[in-house]
């Protein structure tokens, strides 16, 4: 029927096109196919944790593919995050006067 | 306060760093602040080096983290900081390879911490220049672009584990809200990160302003390069 012959539009990517756009846009090849197995893995939770995100968001935001989407939270924070908890915050504030301003 | 500032169109904020595999997001924000306040003070523009505050750190391996405070005392105890010509960032740490230089082009007086409260640190940041912070990283691994507000369900404001600089602050349209049939304005914050400009908006990101989202009024640092009391009145540009 008439309704039949429409443009349906055009269909979403799937997983993998994301992905394949994802490597060309940030330039990543793996090893091996075991590898981008892998990867790809990690590229689809990550994109359900900006999901996740996107709907916690109470402002703008948009989540979603970025140059990180293929690491783990594990190998994104040793990079990233800052795993020292302060020991000591400074209280005091450090002074140090020049004898000539302008001058270290 | 003024109703907007961006430090950007002062042309005082350095280009977007790339920590690359080197957890010293601390270092890059501490010497992001020092060449703006440099920049603003002097109408000079520094680039400093990072591989110094690295590698002449007091407390050891400077790529598996550290605090701003801990730049500023390396930049005080060796009476600045070298060019990041110089002293290329070369993304890793060696002690032995400290060289504390001569030949520094930028130094601070001291450093201070602010109150922990949006309001102070925006009146700061429009009529002293940027300052840096440290905030919950969580939702910026998936953050592309847009005005974040959180919770502090949704983003622990206790667990802060990245500095960045803060360089402005401004108000949008909700989207949301317009949708809703109730249009109101989103008060944010505009922050630089460390991450390569293809992270985020060119390298920046935004925060909610006014909730302390994702902790960010938990530790506002920030050097100073003048003695207060000689200090030349400075505004933000809106």
């Amino acid at each position: 029927g008439f309704l039949g012959a429409q443009d349906p539009g055009p269909r979403p990517l799937e997983l993998k096109e994301v992905f394949a756009l994802f490597q060309i846009q940030y330039n990543r090849s793996y090893s091996s196919p075991a590898e981008h197995a892998r990867r790809l893995d990690i590229f689809a939770h990550n994109l359900a944790q900006a999901q996740r995100l996107q709907e916690e968001d109470l402002g703008t935001a948009e989540f979603g593919v970025t140059p990180f989407s293929d690491l783990t939270d594990e190998e994104f924070s040793q990079v990233y995050k800052q795993p020292k908890v302060p020991g000591e915050v400074p209280r005091m504030v450090r002074k140090v006067r020049s004898l000539k301003q302008g001058k270290p | 306060v003024p109703p907007t500032c961006d430090w950007r169109k002062a042309r005082i904020i350095s280009p977007i760093r790339n920590q690359k595999n080197c957890s010293c997001c601390w270092a890059m924000a501490a010497a992001d602040n020092i060449e703006a306040q440099w920049g603003i003070r002097y109408n000079q523009s520094v680039k400093v080096s990072v591989q110094e505050l690295l590698d002449c750190g007091r407390c050891g391996d400077g790529c598996k983290g550290g605090w701003v405070w801990d730049a500023f005392i390396t930049v005080l105890n060796n009476s600045g900081l070298a060019s990041e010509k110089d002293y290329p960032y070369q993304s890793n740490v060696d002690p032995q390879r400290c060289r504390v230089k001569r030949n520094k082009v930028a130094w601070i007086q001291d450093f201070i911490m602010l109150q922990d409260n949006e309001q102070i640190i925006a009146q700061y940041l429009a009529s002293h220049g940027p300052i840096t912070v440290t905030i919950n990283m969580k939702p910026l691994k998936q953050y592309r672009k847009g005005v974040f507000e959180a919770t502090p369900a949704t983003c622990d404001p206790w667990l802060v584990d990245h500095s960045v600089l803060l360089v402005g602050f401004g108000s949008s349209k909700s989207v949301k809200g317009m949708r809703a049939g109730t249009a109101s304005s989103k008060p944010y914050w505009i922050l630089k990160n460390s991450w390569g400009a293809k992270w985020g908006e060119k390298g920046y990101f935004r925060l909610h302003r006014g909730s302390n989202t994702c902790g960010i009024a938990k530790y506002p640092l920030t050097a100073r390069v003048e003695l207060p009391d000689q200090r030349h009145p400075v505004h933000c540009p809106p």
